[in-house]
Order: structure tokens, then sequence, then C-alpha cells
């Protein structure tokens, strides 16, 4: 069965880009076929995964708005077992116009439709907001993975995220569900970090990965070579931190 | 004369709220009247000012889409001279809501032209996004700060940013200037942010602020406690550097 997995996170710059590229082309390395879609107008992931923005024609954007074939919009990357749904500047206008088309909310899930059962995994990048692009990526995944620093700020949010969650799940999408909670840029010698952590974890008790990411200059010098940073610094903290965290994902959940 | 400044980006963690408040408490300790403005639902700025949202009645929302009356709404904050119209989760329908709303972009314009002249400053916090609540700040604004992460990333997402700026000065604001571009959490030990740092200054020449903000956990610390971390820590990096801030904000423009 194909899993399709929304990274969301209404905060911004929580690692939800960093966390999609990666972890994509942690499971892809470990033999899996991956497609990644890309929601955020700022299209991060498409040059994260080395793609130049300025050579596509089409992009999401025609596929949620426009229904164009998706065979005309979804690339290869220098990752084998890795493609990509790219996103340009084109998508910026997509939240105005979505708001008066028909079906709005389920425009991604169709698209998905005929083509996610070719892949082992599908991961959504949604843009920093709980807008009608990640209510799309809502209705269309089974799996949420949230990314959230470790900042007082980040546990802001998070009762929203799980409102709009507990919305979407009873509204258009029953088999929603939080796979996991992922800390990111996690730096365990402040104060702060560790308080916010055991925050975390009572606040969502059985849905913290175990893997955390820690904060590793290198993940942020990877899109700069377009490549993920398995393929840029193997060795590094980050890559090792997103192996671990993909092993995490393929492993049956423990009966809790 | 008023100074209405936006703290636009829409990348996401660059560090706008924690702009908006150190910079608002920096220009209020050194005397000025300033005015906060909330417009993102997550409601940051209105927690790091150490405002409790679950004790507000109304917030921005109503005054953009209920016409509610401004003196209902404005709240005093701990630190004299500086006041502030706070957000609540009821702000997150609101961009959906004006899509369909009379003279949308122009709200919050309106409703600042009653109270901004007895404020020195106003200073609006953004959400992470180029949709209708920026676009109310950018047509309220005459000024805006952009802050920004020296990150591969955050380079992409500029041109965006400056052409919606270009589109809404044409259309709706002719009077609205980039007033200064803000590097924050830069560490200067690392080959990426000095890389990234050249390519600011060669986008935005005449632009960027001498000041720049380091990353200083003080910053990352205040919220927690609902302070500005110039009320918290005043002796840290992060509260000279915001001093610093306020103080060139105040400077005449050099002739360049
Ligand atoms: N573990 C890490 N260590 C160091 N830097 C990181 C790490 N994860 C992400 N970054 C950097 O932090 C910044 C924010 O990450 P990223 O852009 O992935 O977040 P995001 O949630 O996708 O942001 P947005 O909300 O704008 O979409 C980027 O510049 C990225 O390179
Ligand atoms: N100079 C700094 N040093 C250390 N931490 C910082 C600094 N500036 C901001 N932070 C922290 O980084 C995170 C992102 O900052 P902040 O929330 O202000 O960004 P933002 O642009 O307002 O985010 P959003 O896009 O979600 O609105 C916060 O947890 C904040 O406490
Ligand atoms: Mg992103
Ligand atoms: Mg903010």
């Amino acid at each position: 069965l194909s899993r399709i997995i929304a990274l969301v996170n209404q905060k911004g710059g929580v690692g939800k880009s960093t966390t999609t590229v990666n972890l994509a082309a942690a499971l892809a390395v470990l033999g899996k076929a991956v497609l990644v879609v890309d929601l955020d107008p700022q299209g991060n992931t498409t040059t994260g995964l080395g793609v130049d923005k300025r050579e596509l024609k089409r992009d999401v954007y025609d596929l949620l708005l426009h229904h164009s074939a998706i065979d005309d919009v979804v690339r290869t990357t220098e990752i084998p077992g890795l493609a990509l749904i790219p996103a340009t500047i084109n998508l910026a206008g997509a939240e105005i116009e979505l708001v008066s088309a028909l079906s709005r909310e389920n425009r991604l899930k169709t698209v998905l439709s005929s083509v996610s059962a070719q892949y082992d995994f599908t991961l959504i990048d949604c843009p920093p907001s709980l807008g009608l692009l990640t209510i799309n990526a809502l209705t269309a995944a089974h799996e949420i993975i949230i990314p959230v620093q470790a900042e007082y700020y980040a546990l802001e949010g998070l009762s929203q995220l799980t409102t709009v969650v507990r919305r979407i799940k009873e509204a258009l999408n029953p088999p929603l569900e939080i796979t996991g909670v992922l800390v990111t840029m996690f730096d365990g010698r402040t104060k702060l970090a560790m308080e916010v952590l055991e925050e975390l974890h009572a606040y969502f008790p059985r849905q913290m990965f175990k893997t955390q990411i820690p904060r590793n200059i290198r993940l942020s010098e990877a899109p700069s070579y377009g490549k993920p940073v398995i393929l840029f610094d193997v060795k590094s903290r980050g890559s090792q931190a997103y192996l671990a965290l993909a092993k995490e994902l393929l492993a049956p959940t423990e009966v809790v």
C-alpha cells in the first residue's frame, strides 16, 4: 500500500522542506520508490532536489487548477527512485483561485489517486499556513509528520494545527492520522530546548519520533548545491539523522 | 509624522515576530510612542509582549471584518509607551473571509487611519505568506522592513516578495518603500552566511541595515517570560542589537 504523508506546520522555518527533501532521499536510498509533491509557492523543495524552476513549463498549479496531464508535470531527479511534482511562482495565485473552485479541498487527492499507487511513499511539503493548499494536502494524505523546533513560539501553534487536523479528519478524510512529531534543529545543551521537549512529550505522548534531527550546518549548505544532504555529505550528523528517521518510519509500529 | 512599518517576508521563521516585539520595545525605551499590530493568526507577537490570548474578547479580526471600535481592541502592555492590537485564533478565518469582502485590501489602512497619528511608530507583524493579511499590511504601511536569515533557501523568495511590493506600490499604495533589509540569527563564522550576505548586498545595494542581529539564545528565551529581551536581559547581544537597530531607524537617512 502506498503511504501518502503530508509535512505540515503553519509555524514558519521549522524544517518542513528540509525534512521532505532529506527523508525522501533517505527512503529512496533504502530502496523505496518515492514521489515528492512541492505545495509551497516558495519552491524550496523543488530547488533542494536540484530542479531549476526557471526551466519548468508546468508545475503543481497546472494539476490543481487546469487539469493538466500528470505525466507533463512529474519529473525525475538525480536520485534513482525519487520523482518530483515541482512548484513554481505560478502556485502563489492558487490559494485565492481555489476559494471559488469546485471541490476545492479534493483537488490534490484526485490528482494523486491516478499516480500514487506506483510509489511506496508520497511526501507532500506544505507552505507555512493552514489555508487551502495545506487543506488539500491534509485531504489527500493518509498520514501527517509535524516538524517542530524546540522553541517557545513553536508550542503556540500546535493546538491550532491539531484542531484543523481533527476537523479535516471528521469532514473530509477519516483515515488521516498524525504518524509522528519530529524535533528539528535540536540543540540539547540549552535549557529552553529541554523544557520545550518535555512539553512536546506531554502534548503528544505516543507520537514523538525517537529520532531527533540535530542542528547541523551541512543541512543548510546542501540546498545551495541542489542536493539532499545524503548526496552532499553522507557522514554528517544531518544525513545520519534522516537515515535513522527513514528506518524508524519503515519499522512496523510498536504496540504501545 | 507617524511612521507605519510592515515586517514582511513570506519565508517562515526568519525573525519577523522577534523583530516586531524587540524593535518596538527598543523604540519605546528610547522615548517613542509605539503601536504594534499582530496580523499573524499564530499570535506570537501578542504572546511575546506578555498578553494572554485566552483573556481577549476581541482582536484585530474584529477590526478587519466586523468594524469594531478600535478602543475596544487596543491594549496597553508592560512597556510604557507601547500599545498592542492583538491577534487570536479568530484571525485564522480572515484570509478566506476577506476574499469576498468590500475593499478587502484597504481594511487595515482604514482602521489605522483613525489612530496611527497618536503614535510615532506603528509596527505590523505579518504571517509567513503573501495573502490578503500581508497585502492589507502592505497597503496600510508607508515602509517595509524585510527580516531575512543568511541561509540559502531565504534567497529564493526575495524576488517574489519584491514583485508583490512593486505591484502593491503601483496599484494601491504609491508611497510604499523598502526601508531596510535586516539580517537575523547571523553567525558570521560560517562560510554559507558570508556568501549569502554578499548576495543580499548585491540584491539590495542601498537597503541593507548596518545593524545585524546575531543568533542569541536570550532572544528565544524571552518569549517564554512574555517579555521583550530588553526587559529580560538588557546586557545580552540580542538587546544591544535591537537597540542599535532602533537608533539606526531614528537617525536621518544618509544621502548615499
Ligand atoms: N537540522 C538543521 N540544522 C541546520 N539548519 C537547518 C536544519 N533544518 C533546517 N535548517 C535550515 O533552517 C531554515 C528553515 O528550514 P526549512 O526551510 O526547511 O523550514 P520550513 O518549515 O520548510 O520553512 P517554511 O515555513 O518557510 O516553509 C533553512 O534555511 C534550512 O536550511
Ligand atoms: N536572533 C535570534 N537568535 C536566536 N533565536 C532567534 C533569533 N531570532 C528569532 N529567534 C527564534 O527563531 C524562531 C523564529 O523566529 P520568529 O518566530 O520571530 O520568526 P517569524 O519570521 O516571525 O516566524 P513565522 O514565519 O512563523 O511568523 C523563534 O523560535 C525565535 O525565538
Ligand atoms: Mg518550506
Ligand atoms: Mg511570526
